[in-house]
């Protein structure tokens, strides 16, 4: 599954 | 999104923004580091290659694309704007790329979540930008006189880091989140790569003296 928070940051 | 990870943006965003206000208007480069900016410009390639298959927010992309533009701008202001380059000094600014991307993409082969091109790139892009820094401390130690805007971005970019960590110990105590420890661990080196910078830059505003480095 995807960590979508990781995504998030920049 | 919480009041640490905005924060953390902002100064990062602001740390950037100091140092494009600096090269665009005084038309110098003095004291920047040539090789960190080249750097961060890689590691923001490396890193934001997920803008063309992922849309998180609209907040997202534009921060990712102010990134990767003032990165490359800045980068090109010290290589090819005619005046801004001849304030570059060469002669102290004398890091070694590879010494530290070399490692930092064995490292990634080494130690990752997942063996794919993007995910090899984001965990190269998180050790790279640990250590990004460095050339441009080791400037900052050489050239001894540091001008304001010089050290307010390095002051910046280190307040943006500090405040990273900080947004993750919330989010582990209100939303039980773990970020993982390939982040924790290049997010806490790198955050210490700053406290003697941090040490210098508190006292001199303390006393109200001019900012410099030991030798």
């Amino acid at each position: 599954e995807e960590d979508l928070e990781r995504k998030d940051e920049l | 999104m919480n009041i640490f990870r905005l924060a953390g943006d902002m100064t990062h965003l602001a740390s950037v923004l100091v140092l494009l206000l600096k090269i665009h208007t005084i038309k110098s480069c003095a004291g920047v580091s040539l090789k960190t900016q080249e750097l961060y410009a890689l590691v923001f390639a490396t890193r934001y290659l997920d803008i063309f298959t992922d849309f998180i927010s609209v907040y997202n992309t534009v921060m990712k694309l102010i990134f990767l533009g003032s990165s490359f701008s800045i980068v090109w202001y010290i290589r090819r704007h005619k005046i801004v380059r001849r304030s570059y000094d060469k002669e102290q600014d004398t890091f070694r790329h590879y010494f530290l991307v070399l490692p930092c993409l064995l490292l990634a082969l080494l130690i990752h979540e997942k063996f794919t091109v993007k995910e090899l790139l984001w965990t190269f892009s998180i050790y790279l930008e640990a250590v990004a820094i460095l050339p441009q401390l080791v400037l900052l130690q050489r050239t001894r006189n540091i001008d304001n805007l010089t050290g307010q971005y390095v002051f910046l970019l280190g307040a943006y880091r500090s405040l990273y960590i900080l947004n993750w110990i919330y989010r582990y105590f209100t939303e039980r989140h773990f970020v993982h420890w390939i982040t924790w661990i290049a997010g806490l080196v790198q955050t210490l790569l700053y406290a003697d910078f941090f040490y210098y830059y508190f006292e001199s505003w303390k006393n109200n003296v001019k900012l410099q480095l030991p030798a």
